[in-house]
């Protein structure tokens, strides 16, 4: 079985503006995840 | 059967031609000892190949697409009727005494962690409801971070990024993508640009309130759409992808990565490839061809979908026998209501399961 997320996340809109957040994955290619472990986040920056 | 043919042959003689009856109880343990051995052979040779993709895996090295004979053969195969039987037979009760031995073997073929099992072993009826068992209370802790989406099912991360060129690809393997558009379907609500507009979007999210450039889209997808041709448009800044694959002793129940709205359910009705390792290197169009449910919806920063059993709409049924040879009929669509709302789900709140069969 396979899930195929897709989904928007912030990101950074320009270099100037020190509202943006951007979003990273915090795994990598290969890696086993379970139920509720985080895939990605976002901070502000 | 020629073995044990000689092994008669050679009994009978040694006692004069009269212990047929001795040769024929002979020959039930003989096939019995075959199938082990064969059974035995084809698990040594997964887990030995389950060893190579791994050990190319830390090495780094990518896996290219390379159609071949079996793929070809597997895709004449009736594989929806066989997945519709497989279903049936594993919906048959097991007595009582014999599912831990039924279980155990399961999980011990395909390492599945019998201690999380919310019931003991030998209440669950058939091996259908073993495979989508729930799990003890607190054994999957959600990641409470409000700045995190998380992980909705078990498995392994197969690909993920961002959606950046033109037609939005996801590669499948080294040298072959697919389109997401194609993926979630012709009506989705993917948020995408034309390419005469791109530059003019590009300028215009430069300028917009963090409140409005805050909004987003998720999309959960389990397994199969039709081709559909994109357009010639490219995907909005800040629209990712993930490609999880569940092996068949992983928990199969999925899970909401984030508080969203899912505001439709979009069903296609494909074929019913496998989509393990091999499958993905050797079939074109693998996540295209299969069948799959699209869950649509929104969340506070964007857009998500999903294939499955789904618990918010439990009449839904998947796998059912197929009216027309051609995969060529548009993909079933629900809009949720109340419309502009749909179904609300908090992160981690389950939202369904991969059936077997």
């Amino acid at each position: 079985s396979t899930v195929v997320l897709v989904f928007q996340a912030p990101v950074s809109r320009s270099p100037k503006n020190q509202g943006s957040s951007e979003f990273s994955f915090c795994t990598r290619k290969g890696d086993r995840i379970r139920v509720g472990e985080a895939l990605g986040r976002w901070h502000d920056s | 059967i020629s073995f044990v043919r000689k092994l008669q042959t050679s009994r009978a003689s040694v006692n004069g031609g009269s212990s047929s009856s001795q040769g024929n109880s002979f020959l039930v343990p003989g096939a019995t000892v075959a199938t082990i051995l064969m059974l035995g052979a084809l698990h040594a040779r997964r887990l030995y190949d389950d060893k190579k993709v791994e050990d190319a895996r830390e090495k780094g090295l990518e896996f290219e697409f390379h159609p071949d004979v079996k793929a070809t053969f597997l895709q004449l195969l009736p594989l929806r009727s066989i997945s519709r039987y497989w279903g049936l037979l594993t919906s048959v009760e097991i007595p009582v005494w014999l599912r831990p031995y039924v279980y155990r073997a399961w999980a011990r073929a395909f390492h599945s962690n019998l201690e999380e099992a919310a019931m003991p072993l030998d209440e669950y009826a058939t091996l259908r409801d073993f495979f989508v068992r729930s799990l003890k209370e607190g054994s999957r802790p959600i990641d409470p971070d409000p700045r995190c989406l998380v992980s909705p099912v078990d498995g392994i991360i197969l690909r993920f990024g961002e959606l950046k060129a033109a037609g939005a690809m996801i590669e499948q393997v080294k040298g072959f993508s697919y389109s997401v558009s194609s993926l979630l379907g012709a009506n989705s609500l993917l948020p995408m640009i034309t390419e005469e507009n791109t530059h003019a979007e590009s300028s215009e999210l430069e300028n917009t309130p963090k409140d409005q450039s805050n909004k987003s889209w998720w999309r959960v997808s389990l397994a199969s759409p039709k081709v559909w041709d994109p357009v010639a448009s490219s995907p909005m800044k800040g629209l990712f992808y993930c490609v999880i694959y569940l092996k068949p002793g992983d928990y199969h129940r999925i899970h909401s990565p984030i508080d969203w709205n899912v505001l439709v359910r979009r069903h296609f009705s494909g074929r019913l490839f496998p989509v393990n390792e091999r499958a993905t290197r050797t079939i074109r169009n693998l996540y295209l061809e299969n069948e799959r449910v699209v869950l649509e919806g929104q969340w506070q920063e964007g857009f998500m979908e999903l294939l499955q059993l789904l618990f918010i709409e439990p009449e839904l049924r998947t796998n059912r026998p197929r009216k027309k040879f051609f995969h060529s009929e548009p993909p079933e669509e629900r809009i949720y209501e109340p419309e502009g709302v749909g179904v609300m789900l908090k992160k981690g709140d389950e939202m369904a399961a991969f059936n077997m069969g």
